[in-house]
């Protein structure tokens, strides 16, 4: 019985989260909360890099500030919190 | 601290708020009160004051809701994001939206509040012993009738304190059945329904109807959750089927498996491979009260911050002991200015030989008088414009308030009728009563005024008969307060003393006088009125009360005007 078990996801009907990656989910949590993808007053879309976003992201969150998508910072986009974006849009 | 482009802020101190509907995870009264608490966050800061409105549009409208709600950013399910709030403004702005698909508790674990029972509205206690073994959750055993119940403390077979925990078959929310239970089974479209179901609705929210039939009574109330019920997946409120088969194996308690975020669920039915029916087990929850003191420094202004520490950090973080960081308090004083000054107590009237209130209207009879709303009031006649009542009392469930001659009553519902001539309804009393409690066992009311006391049956009476027969002291000039205890007994206060009456005795209990303030902590000992409702202790000083819950802890001091009159 100490084997371990393999693991098998599965997609719950009605589950609103969806088996997302990594990637997928910073991609999602950088647009939802303003960090890229911001509208300038233009109406043009700012290009916004991931590292530079990131590193906004961390700055608000008190992490350290990479750049990259290390572990806390994915640890830190899985915590519950306010859908109020950071980044005013 | 930020605050959003262009400084916004309220242009008024008073700002209203009004709560359009309740979770299914709590007691309407406890998130009433998480609500009020969070508010208070902010209004022990600045000027700022809140006021509840019941109807029309507030500045804060505050809702719950599911996935698409009604405004351009769904929520996501369980976890994840929280609520959100709009910044201060018309229309939308500053509303406030908390996740349905969150359980929302105190913030560890099932804040369950018992109704009738033995232990006056206390919360559960968890675990609890019964009969030797010990629960975790509310249950029906020892129960005939399916009502889940809980012991309020650790030891029920010693303690033998009890309540009755939320399900359908005590009560339902809002809808329009006031609170009535669900009627099982119950007709819908044509179809027999033997539970709570969501048929008909496209937000999830589980209801019943609350008549055999809701196609010709069209009764109907949402269902609470029970506390073993499962939150979000497809089966929102369904409990727990141990055991469940998922993948071809077994499973006898909740689970990760087949999920990669590792979030516990199980199964509502007893194979999740053939119905596919699930939802997450209930764990620690969010706690209502700090999400909503967040979510309404967004409503006043106040952007995120990043203050690891701050209340307006983006991330949730569960407090026991809250206070507000040095950083918010800099953000909304920046907008609002600091609170100036003691807390408001009103003026006092003047003594005038000549009134300037005109001769007393003639009312109506209680049948027809109903709200006073119009704008030409006589303000003796205006409950609203009265700071301190003679007496505020509940009978008959409805929350009675005394004042010169009159009377006002607020239903259960929060309905407020009067004024009535108290002369028409009690016409052996005079204008002024000091105390007024109804007797639980005999439904007898007691009157109390000045040095005498009198006892309503229906319309009969007896008295006036003087206090000191009850074993009142002679030198006591009036009974100030009343409170009805468990097994006939009522506690009657006066001042910085009070005195326990056995009814059925028609007797004080020897041991008595005690001293209020050392059995009732934290309350004024000055009270001018002191009354049980909905299982709380009231005392009273000018317009305002201090609440105290079954603990004896003061868990609320507000507005008489506002919380109870409903003004």
């Amino acid at each position: 019985w100490c084997v371990p078990l393999k693991s098998v996801y599965v997609t719950f009907p009605g589950d609103v989260i969806k088996n997302m990656t990594d990637i997928q989910l910073a991609d999602e949590y950088l647009k939802r909360y303003g960090y890229i993808d911001v509208l300038q007053k233009s109406g043009l879309q700012a290009v916004v890099s991931p590292s530079k976003a990131l590193k906004e992201l961390q700055r608000q969150l008190g992490l350290e500030e990479t750049g990259s998508l290390d572990q806390p910072t994915i640890d830190a986009m899985k915590q519950p919190r306010c859908g109020v974006p950071d980044i005013r849009n | 601290y930020q605050t959003f482009d262009g400084d916004l802020k309220w242009d008024h101190s008073e700002v209203t708020y009004r709560i359009l509907n309740y979770s299914p995870d709590m007691e309407s009264s406890l998130i009433d009160d998480a609500f009020a608490r969070a508010f208070k966050v902010w209004s022990d800061v600045t000027p700022l004051t809140f006021t509840r409105l019941y109807d029309g549009t507030a500045d804060i409208m505050i809702s719950f809701g599911r996935a698409d709600h009604g405004d351009p950013y769904p929520f996501d399910g369980k976890d994840g994001l929280l609520a959100h709030a709009y910044p201060p403004g018309q229309g939308i702005q500053g509303d406030a939206h908390f996740d349905d698909d969150e359980y929302w508790t105190l913030g560890s674990g099932p804040a369950i509040q018992t109704r009738y029972g033995n232990a006056e509205g206390a919360l559960c206690h968890f675990p609890f012993l019964f009969e030797g073994t010990s629960y975790s959750s509310c249950t029906t055993e020892g129960r005939e009738d399916g009502l889940p119940w809980c012991a309020t403390t650790a030891d029920y077979d010693k303690d033998k304190k009890y309540g009755f925990c939320p399900s359908e078959l005590l009560f339902t929310f809002d809808g329009n059945s006031n609170e009535a239970p669900c009627v099982f089974p119950f007709v819908f479209q044509g179809v027999k329904y033997n539970s709570c179901t969501t048929d008909g609705r496209s937000d999830g929210y589980r209801w019943c109807a609350t008549t055999a039939n809701f196609d010709t009574d069209k009764k109907y109330g949402f269902c609470p959750n029970r506390d073993t019920a499962v939150i979000g997946g497809n089966s929102e409120g369904e409990p727990c089927q141990f055991p469940f088969i998922f993948l071809g194996q077994s499973y006898t308690s909740c689970t990760s498996e087949g999920r990669s975020d590792g979030k516990l669920w199980c199964g509502t039915t007893s194979n999740y491979d053939t119905d596919k029916k699930w939802g997450f087990c209930p764990d620690r929850g969010y706690s209502l009260f700090l999400v909503a003191a967040h979510e309404f420094g967004h409503a006043l202004g106040l952007d995120h911050s990043n203050v690891k520490d701050a209340l307006m950090f983006p991330m949730y973080k569960y407090i026991e002991d809250f206070s507000l960081n040095q950083d918010d308090i800099a953000g909304i004083q920046y907008l609002y200015g600091p609170k100036t000054g003691p807390d408001p107590t009103p003026p006092k009237p003047k003594t005038t030989t000549s009134s300037p209130i005109g001769p007393t209207k003639p009312t109506p009879s209680e049948k027809t008088t109903t709200v006073s709303t119009t704008t030409d009031v006589v303000p003796s006649q205006d409950a609203c414009q009265i700071k301190e009542f003679d007496t505020i009392t509940e009978i008959q469930k409805e929350l009675y308030f005394f004042k010169n001659g009159h009377y006002w009553k607020i239903s259960s519902k929060g309905e407020r009728k009067g004024p009535f001539l108290i002369s028409e309804k009690w016409p052996a009393l005079p204008a002024i009563i000091n105390s007024a409690f109804e007797d639980q066992l005999t439904k007898k009311i007691y009157f109390f005024a000045g040095k005498q006391f009198w006892v309503y049956t229906g319309n009969d009476v007896l008295g006036p008969r003087k206090i000191e027969k009850l074993g009142l002291p002679i030198d006591l000039d009036r009974v100030e307060g009343a409170v009805q205890r468990a097994k006939g007994k009522v506690l009657l206060f006066k001042g910085e003393n009070f005195w326990r009456l056995d009814v059925k005795a028609q007797m004080i209990d020897t041991g008595y006088p005690r001293l209020t303030d050392s059995a009732f902590g934290g309350v004024p000992i000055d009270s001018h009125d002191v009354f049980l409702y909905k299982g709380f202790f009231y005392f009273c000083r000018e317009s305002f009360y201090w609440r105290m819950n079954a603990k004896k802890q003061v868990d609320r001091v507000g507005y008489v005007k506002y919380d109870l009159l409903k003004c």
